[in-house]
């Protein structure tokens, strides 16, 4: 898995 | 702190709708060090103003500057932001560029 800086986080509204 | 951004716009967001509407990716320590737009759902607060679009960065919520924020804490000033009583509205300060000045 990438490292944390690379992970692609996406939040909902 | 205080130093103008360019092509930056002032989105004023009514909360019209029961839901913000929109979604975003990045913050702090990725690749998208500012929160960039990727949804806008159609019936949310966000659709309905008309005035942000996907792919729009996110440099401010009310005023509060999302630089150095992590997606986290990004994602909460806007969950706040929408949830609190006291405005009944969202100030976003917006950019089409994708910096991170």
């Amino acid at each position: 898995s990438p490292p944390k800086e690379y992970e692609d986080e996406v939040t909902f509204f | 702190p205080g130093l103008l951004e360019p092509m930056s716009t002032l989105v004023r967001v009514p909360k019209s709708a029961s839901t913000l509407g929109i979604a975003i990716e990045g913050g702090a320590n990725t690749r998208q060090p500012l929160p960039r737009i990727v949804t806008i759902q159609r019936g949310g607060s966000a659709h309905n103003c008309r005035q942000l679009k996907v792919g729009q960065v996110i440099l401010e919520v009310n005023g509060i500057s999302l630089r150095g924020r992590e997606h986290r804490e990004a994602a909460c000033l806007i969950a706040e932001a929408f949830k609190t009583k006291e405005k009944d509205y969202i100030d976003f300060l917006i950019t089409e560029f994708n910096v991170a000045l």
